[in-house]
């Protein structure tokens, strides 16, 4: 699974996730990725692109729970991201992470796996890629 | 506002099977992805403009489960699936189970801007993308890669013993 999540300089935000699915899929399988809420949501305030095990994260509606307690939480984004991925998931047997970022360019790339493909720039215009936790 | 970009290519990362010869590719395709998405953000382009671009790289490379070098089925086919949102005004479009599309996610952004919709899928979906100019068609063989086609065959032995995938939960994310 691949996503990207963005702040433009006008404030707006967007996400967006593509997948394969599964390997060894049958039936038509669909994970999250596709399914607005669960693997992808953006509004005014955050947007959030997921990579897991996608029955999880549309149980968990993982994407939109974490703008919701942005929003109505009036939870920082790193710590509403951190609860959903770090605590949420696992507790149902998922796994998998998010990348998060909100209106004020705060930007956190949570998973609870050995690594996660990832890449940011920042407010700063810091450039950076990285793949294992460690 | 200063523009901010982020990318992810999967948290299946199998730690056994990173060489460094395998990390630095990874590497270097995460890097284009962000230069294309944030060389958008850069010109003045709006976020929707940037993940468009960012995950239009990302399914270009083989190294990452979506568009060429996506996971294969258990018929060895290639399923993908796409979405994207604007988060100024929460239209969303998404795709689901097409087979001939190169970029998915930019069928999804044609499903958010040029229809009605949410979500197509399957069949229709692609039937609705030949009706959108620059939607591009290719033949199912263009997203097949080796390592890919290695795992579904792994994947079917131990599930034919009854045992679990060698790649562990990674398989569900592939």
């Amino acid at each position: 699974t691949v996503g990207a999540v963005a702040l433009d300089a006008r404030g707006r935000l967007a996400a967006a996730t593509s997948t394969g699915g599964m390997t060894n899929k049958r039936w038509g399988r669909v994970g999250d990725s596709p399914v607005i809420g669960a693997g992808t949501y953006a509004n005014a305030r955050c947007a959030v692109s997921a990579t897991g095990w996608g029955e999880f994260f549309i149980r968990a509606a993982v994407a939109h729970d974490i703008c919701a307690r942005v929003e109505y939480g009036r939870q920082a984004l790193a710590d509403a991201a951190r609860t959903v991925i770090m605590e949420t998931i696992p507790a149902l047997g998922g796994d998998g992470g998010v990348i998060a970022i909100d209106a004020q360019g705060q930007v956190t790339l949570p998973f609870n796996t050995d690594g996660m493909y990832r890449g940011w720039v920042d407010r700063d215009g810091g450039r950076h890629v990285a793949i294992l936790a460690d | 506002t200063r523009p901010v970009l982020a990318i992810h290519g999967g948290a299946g990362v199998i730690r056994s099977t990173l060489t460094p010869e395998i990390e630095a590719s990874v590497k270097a395709d995460l890097r284009r992805a962000l230069d294309a998405g944030y060389g958008v953000l850069e010109a003045g382009g709006s976020a929707v403009d940037a993940v468009a671009r960012a995950v239009v790289a990302l399914e270009d490379s083989p190294h990452f489960n979506a568009g060429k070098g996506a996971v294969f089925t258990h018929d060895g086919r290639n399923e993908l699936d796409a979405s994207i949102m604007d988060g100024s005004t929460r239209r969303a479009g998404a795709i689901a189970g097409v087979t001939r599309v190169r970029n998915p996610v930019l069928l999804a952004r044609a499903v958010m801007e040029r229809s009605p919709h949410v979500m197509l899928i399957g069949e229709g979906a692609e039937a609705f993308g030949r009706s959108i100019e620059g939607i591009d068609f290719v033949e199912p063989s263009y997203f097949h890669t080796d390592v890919r086609w290695r795992q579904l065959r792994e994947a079917i032995e131990k599930e034919s013993r009854h045992e679990p995938s060698a790649q562990g939960r990674a398989i569900h994310y592939g």
